[in-house]
C-alpha cells in the first residue's frame, strides 16, 4: 500500500509539473502530501503558479485557470496508470480561443502516448474542429435522444439547430 | 481491456435502442442543450457500477429508467451494455476465456438491478472490480461529468487522495 | 412582512412563467411555496417542464436547462423589483448556440422593459456581438489587470489572443 | 440610483488606478482566462459592503489586497469606490443632498475595513442600507458569479426564498 501510492504520487507529480507548464506556456506548479506522514492518511494539496504571478491559493485562480489545472491532474494520473476510457462533459466550457487550442493540443499528444479513447462533450467550434470523429445527440421527437455520426460540416449545422 | 461500444435501451432519454461506436481517439460528441449528451456519460458509469442515484443527478436509482414524454409512455425497466475487447487477455481469470466481454446491467421498476457478464450473472461487486482492475470504473477520475472540472480544484486535500490511489 | 412576501412572490411567479417559456420556446414552469404555510417560513419550489417533456425534478434537467431556468427565475425577480445593476459572469457558458441568442434576445427585452444596467461577462463570440459597448480586460503585464475599452472588431483580436 | 463608475486601486489584480463606466444597456466584459474579469464583480460586491472572504473566493478578507507579482511589490491596502448618480433624490436623509453619492470602501494590512460615503466616515451598516433600499446589494440575485448558474437549482428551497424577499 505505502510504497505503491508514494511511488504513483512521485510518478503523478512529475506528469503535472509538466502538463501544467505546456498547458499555462510556463509558470510553475507541484503536488505535496499533506496532513500526516504516513501517505495512506495524508492529503493532497495542488500548488499552482500562472506565468508571472505569485503562488497563491487555488481558491483565488480564475474559473478557466482552475479548470487547466485540474485537466493537468487528470492526465498526470492518466500518464501515470492510462484508464481505457476518458469522458470530459464539457471541460473547455470556461476557457477562452487560445486555451482551448493548447487543451486540444494536449488531447491529440495523449492519444500518441496512450490507448485511452477519449469522448470529448463540447459546444465549442475549435474543440469540434479538432476531433477524429463527431457523434450527434438529436431530439427529433420532444424527449427522445438518438444518436446519429455526424461529418464536420453538418455538425456546425447540429449546433445552430435547436 | 478496450472499450469498442456502449449500448443503451430504456436509459433516460434514450428509449429507443442506442449503439454508440467506441474508437480510438478523439471522437466529440455535440448537439443542442438538453438532447441527452451528459445521459451518455451517466449510462457508462451505471454500467460500471454506480451505486450512488445523486451522482447520476437523481433521487432514486429508477430515475434512470425512461420516465415517458407527452407522446410516449414511461418503461419499466433499463438496459445498458458495455462491449470490451479482451484480445489481451486481461480479465480477471473467470472471464478470460474469450474474445469479448459484455457487461450488462439492467433495472427494473420495483426489483432493483441486476448484472450479467458474457450472459452469467454476477454481483455488482465483481463487475466493479472488473473494472477496477482495468484503470476504470464509475468514480474514475478520467470520467469528468458536466461542471465538476472545478470540483477537483475545490475538494480537501483528503478527498484528492483518492486520484492518487487510482493512480497506484 | 407576510402581505409584501405573498404580493412578490405573486408577481415573480408571473413573470418566471413567462420568461420560461420564451426562453424554452414552449413548456411549462412554475413556482410553488412549500414546507410551510407561512411564506415567511416556506421554501421556494420551482417546478419546470422543457417542452414536449415530463415535469420532472430539477436535478433531471441538463446543463443548459438548469442554466436558462435560473435566468428565467433572476429576470422574473427583476421585473417585480427591478435592480439597477446586474452582473452576469459567464452564465452562457453552458448554452448551445439557439440557447445564447433567446438568452441575448431576452437581456435586449430586458434593457427596453427597465433602466438596469447590465455587465456581461462572456467568452462567446455572439454574446459579445449582441453587447452595446464592450471593455476588454488584459494583463499586458504578467498579473496586473488593465481595462481597455474596444470595439468590436478588436475584440475578436483580444479574444485571440491569450 | 443609477451606477455610473466603478473605480479601483490595489484590489486584486488591479494593482493600478482603473476606472468602469458603467452606462446604460448592455456593456460586455472580455478577455482572455486570469486577466481579472471576474475580480471586477468582487470589487463591485465588496465596496456593497460583502463580509464574507469566502464569497470573494479568498481566505481572509486581506486577500483583497493586491499580493504582488513576480515583478511588482505587493500593495498595503486596496481602495473601490462606486460613483452613483442621485439626482432622482432617492438615497437615505443623510446622504440625499447631493447630486452624486460616492461610495468608498478602503481596507489595509492590519487595520481592516473603513468606509465612505461622500467623503463622511460610517458603518458597514449604512451602506448596506443605502444599496438595500436601492433594491440591490452584495447578495442581490442580479450578481451572478462565475459558475453560480446552477446554485440557483442546486440550492435548497429554503435557501431559494431569500431571493422572493429581494424582490418584495
Ligand atoms: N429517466 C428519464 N426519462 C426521460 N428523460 C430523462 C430522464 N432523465 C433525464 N431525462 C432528460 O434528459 C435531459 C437531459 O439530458 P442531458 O443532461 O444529457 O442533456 P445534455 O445534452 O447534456 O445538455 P447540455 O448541453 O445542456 O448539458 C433532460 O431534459 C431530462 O428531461
Ligand atoms: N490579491 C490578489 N493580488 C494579485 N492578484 C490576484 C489577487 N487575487 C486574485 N488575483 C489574480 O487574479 C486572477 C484571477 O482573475 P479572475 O478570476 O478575475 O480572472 P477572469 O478574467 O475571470 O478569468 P476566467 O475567464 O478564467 O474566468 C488570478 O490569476 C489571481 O492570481
Ligand atoms: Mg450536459
Ligand atoms: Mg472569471
Amino acid at each position: 500500500g505505502r510504497v505503491r501510492l508514494l511511488a504513483a504520487f512521485e510518478a503523478v507529480n512529475t506528469h503535472f509539473r509538466e502538463l501544467f507548464t505546456t498547458l499555462f506556456n510556463g509558470g510553475a506548479a507541484h503536488l505535496e502530501l499533506i496532513e500526516s506522514d504516513d501517505p495512506l492518511e495524508a492529503g493532497l494539496e495542488i500548488m499552482a503558479q500562472p506565468p508571472g504571478k505569485k503562488l497563491q491559493s487555488l481558491t483565488l485562480l480564475s474559473g478557466g485557470e482552475q479548470a487547466l489545472t485540474a485537466v493537468a491532474l487528470i492526465f498526470g494520473v492518466f500518464l501515470t496508470n492510462p484508464a481505457p476510457i476518458c469522458v470530459l462533459d464539457e471541460v473547455d466550457a470556461p476557457l477562452d480561443d487560445a486555451n482551448v487550442e493548447r487543451f486540444c493540443d494536449l488531447l491529440d499528444r495523449m492519444t500518441e502516448l496512450t490507448d485511452t479513447r477519449f469522448l470529448i462533450v463540447t459546444h465549442n467550434a475549435v474543440t469540434m474542429s479538432r476531433m477524429h470523429r463527431l457523434f450527434g445527440v438529436t431530439m427529433a421527437e420532444q424527449g427522445v435522444s438518438q444518436l446519429v455520426s455526424v461529418d464536420l460540416e453538418r455538425a456546425s449545422l447540429l449546433l445552430a439547430a435547436a | 481491456m478496450r472499450f469498442q461500444r456502449l449500448r443503451l435501451a430504456g436509459f433516460k432519454s434514450f428509449v429507443d435502442a442506442t449503439e454508440l461506436r467506441i474508437e480510438d481517439g478523439l471522437t466529440g460528441v455535440v448537439g443542442p442543450n438538453g438532447c441527452g449528451k451528459s445521459n451518455l456519460l451517466e449510462a457508462i458509469r451505471w454500467v460500471m457500477g454506480e451505486s450512488s442515484p445523486k451522482s447520476l443527478r437523481g433521487g432514486g436509482m429508477e430515475d434512470v429508467i425512461f420516465a415517458g414524454t407527452q407522446s410516449r409512455p414511461s418503461r419499466d425497466f433499463s438496459d445498458v451494455t458495455l462491449l470490451l475487447d479482451n484480445e489481451g487477455r486481461r480479465a480477471p481469470a473467470q472471464f478470460n476465456d474469450s474474445d469479448q466481454i459484455e457487461v450488462t446491467r439492467r433495472i427494473e421498476r420495483g426489483l432493483g438491478s441486476a448484472y450479467r457478464i458474457n450472459g452469467k450473472d454476477v454481483r455488482q461487486k465483481d463487475v466493479q472490480l472488473l473494472f477496477a482492475d482495468a484503470a476504470t470504473g464509475a468514480h474514475s477520475p478520467a470520467l469528468v461529468s458536466q461542471g465538476r472540472i472545478g470540483a477537483i480544484i475545490a475538494a480537501k486535500p483528503q478527498e484528492r487522495r483518492a486520484m492518487l490511489e487510482e493512480a497506484a
